[in-house]
């Protein structure tokens, strides 16, 4: 067998407009970590008052569970899903196999995030990490990004904030995935569903 | 890793959207394949901020189930576009498996399916290698025997465009089709979806898995990831 064409996927999936749900901002910046200014640091927050929001999680059932991964589920579990107010995804490094040091750097981002948001009492925001494991995560420039991205109000609930929030989250992914698409309820009642995605290699999950 | 979150202006109670997820996730990004390999970091988050002025959502409000079902199908396109990525696929590849004594093992054979190597290199090469796919059936760690009768099993590919005859029928009651169509075959499997159906013909239940080809590409990504 010979080697097939490479199949140029972004224009096939990627969308070129959305509309997206009410009360959430998205913001993403190049914080340094990964190779060529590309995009590597994402944070969703919920903007909405009216009511608390409710958050939900599956996570891997990998016996090695990454530090994120761990610090996210006690975020839920200590919260009961309720209030959660941002997630902070960064890309280029998992965090993962970096054992106490790295929940102290998970817990550092969620905790520069609370801050930011003025959240100083209850956890509010769970966090994510993808990249190569057994690697400290270079929280000088994490940490600066994040606090970028609140200073300079990198944030926009427009198609393009959610694009580049969608690619701060890739690894070795060829294209990002963005999904978006309005709803009716039985009452007449509009309502949107976004998703984000990564995920090229190390794909067969079993989460629970 | 997989890492995705989906966000909703639905208000949702905590309890009922957990539940939602997890059952949007056992049909979705739990059914997806690109390499066999479970990451340390998978992560799926879902955040309802209810900024939409209707009465929450509980498992007792008559929206539950019409909400259930549109995130599980929202969730299945987010998943479906992970396989498509693949890591140099060429090939994106539905693995249906139908009438079986159970669902987790009609989910377990379509997931020994997915994960073969050698069914998606197969693949990538545009072979109708179905003694592969028998392989990958027969090693399958069922739950019970019952789900699986080498009489009553059939293995067909599935023509995603259209064009008849629809369905290549590679096995039959059990039996290997001697005399496939060999020039049918490559017009199917040249297609960049495809189809792989296993009618099991011992039950009811039915699961889906999604997964695509293994192509030379992928060695190439995934030799110096690291360094």
């Amino acid at each position: 067998n010979t080697t097939r064409k490479v199949i140029d996927k972004y224009p096939l999936y990627v969308p070129k407009s959305g509309t997206f749900p009410k009360g959430f901002q998205v913001g993403s910046i190049a914080s340094g970590v990964k190779k060529n200014n590309a995009l590597d640091l994402g944070i969703i927050i919920n903007t909405n008052k009216s009511r608390p929001s409710s958050a939900a999680a599956v996570f891997t059932t990998n016996k090695f569970k990454a530090a994120p991964v761990l610090t996210s589920k006690n975020v839920l579990d200590s919260t009961n899903g309720v209030a959660i107010n941002a997630i902070v995804v960064n890309s280029g490094c998992a965090n993962s196999v970096t054992g106490e040091l790295g929940m102290q750097d998970a817990k550092e981002m969620i905790d520069i995030v609370n801050e930011q948001l003025g959240d100083k009492t209850s956890p509010s925001t769970l966090v994510m990490s993808t990249g190569v494991i057994g690697q400290r995560l270079q929280m000088n420039k994490i940490s600066e990004g994040i606090k970028k991205i609140f200073q300079e109000n990198k944030f926009g609930s427009d198609f393009t904030s959610w694009l580049n929030i969608s690619k701060s989250i890739c690894t070795t992914d060829t294209f990002p995935k963005l999904v978006t698409s309005k709803f009716k309820l039985l009452n007449g009642k509009e309502y949107t569903l976004t998703g984000l995605a990564k995920g090229a290699g190390m794909i067969c999950p079993n989460m629970a | 890793t997989l890492l995705g979150f989906i966000v909703t202006d639905l208000p949702i109670e905590s309890k009922t959207l957990q539940k939602m997820l997890r059952h949007s996730t056992s049909r979705s990004f739990n059914c997806i394949s690109v390499d066999g390999d479970m990451s340390t970091n998978d992560t799926i988050c879902m955040i309802a901020n209810g900024a939409v002025d209707t009465p929450e959502i509980n498992e007792n409000s008559q929206e539950f189930k019409q909400v259930q079902d549109q995130v599980t199908e929202f969730a299945q396109r987010l998943a479906q576009l992970v396989v498509r990525d693949g890591e140099g696929s060429t090939k994106f590849v539905t693995v249906n498996v139908k009438n079986s004594y159970s669902f987790e093992d009609a989910k377990i054979i379509a997931e020994s399916i997915s994960n073969s190597m050698l069914v998606k290199t197969a693949l990538y090469g545009q072979d109708a290698n179905w003694g592969r796919i028998l392989c990958a059936i027969g090693y399958a760690k069922l739950n019970d025997l019952k789900s699986l009768n080498v009489d009553k099993i059939n293995v067909s590919f599935i023509a995603t465009d259209n064009s008849e005859p629809r369905e290549l029928k590679l096995i039959v009651n059990g039996v290997p089709q001697l005399n496939i169509d060999e020039e049918r075959a490559s017009e199917i499997l040249a297609l960049n979806d495809l189809e792989v159906l296993v009618n099991l013909g011992t039950g009811k239940e039915e699961a889906q898995f999604w997964t695509c080809d293994l192509s030379h590409e992928y060695v190439t990504i995934n030799g110096d990831y690291r360094s």
